[in-house]
């Protein structure tokens, strides 16, 4: 693809971040990971959907993945294997992207603490999920998503729901 | 053989980007 993606230097994890992955890590019993990539030049809104899979075939999104399981203190990626030697990156997938807008991408965040299979019978009340899921959101996007320093014109966000094919499963 | 997606239900991959920043959340559980 024309993009060239890089990792954004490393910061602390703020703490609404850490909150809310670890609310779904206990709700699900899961590994819950938040990969972020600067990508140059800029995408548009559209530019989702080819992004994406020039993100997952580019030399970043290993270290990426493994730097983001190391990160969240799980190290399943890491141990015992070498990049490149045992890929994550399944060789056929789709990726298949299914648009959102804001407030179905929300709704989503909501149904990972309230809805989820929870083999442990974790799942949150619905005040509790608000509140993380909303200072996740707020975290992530800024305040109501147009906090770019650019000022009131910067474009929107954009979100999509992924089809789960293109890592290795168990 | 280190994988992450499990194959189960919880399985989801979700995009967010805007300009320069490009966030995907994965979860498996």
């Amino acid at each position: 693809g024309p993009w060239t993606f890089s990792a954004p230097l490393p910061t602390p994890e703020p703490p609404a971040v850490d909150a809310f992955l670890s609310a779904v890590d206990r709700t699900t019993n899961g590994n819950t990971l938040l990969l972020t990539a600067e990508c140059d030049p800029p995408l548009t809104a559209q530019d989702g959907r080819a992004a994406l899979p020039a993100l997952l075939r580019s030399d970043l999104f290993d270290p990426l993945l493994r730097g983001a399981d190391a990160r969240r203190g799980w190290h399943n990626l890491t141990d015992g294997s070498r990049p490149h030697e045992l890929p994550l990156l399944r060789r056929d997938f789709r990726a298949a992207l299914a648009p959102l807008d804001r407030a179905g991408f929300l709704a989503r965040l909501r149904r990972m603490l309230r809805e989820a299979w929870s083999p442990y019978r974790h799942r949150l009340p619905a005040a509790q999920a608000e509140r993380l899921v909303g200072d996740f959101a707020r975290e992530l996007l800024g305040p109501d998503g147009r906090d770019d320093p650019d000022g009131r014109d910067a474009p929107a966000w954009s979100f999509a729901a992924v089809g789960p094919d293109f890592l290795r499963c168990a | 053989w280190p994988t992450y997606f499990d194959g189960c239900g919880n399985d989801t991959a979700t995009l967010a980007h805007r300009g320069r920043t490009l966030h995907l959340l994965l979860t498996n559980g």
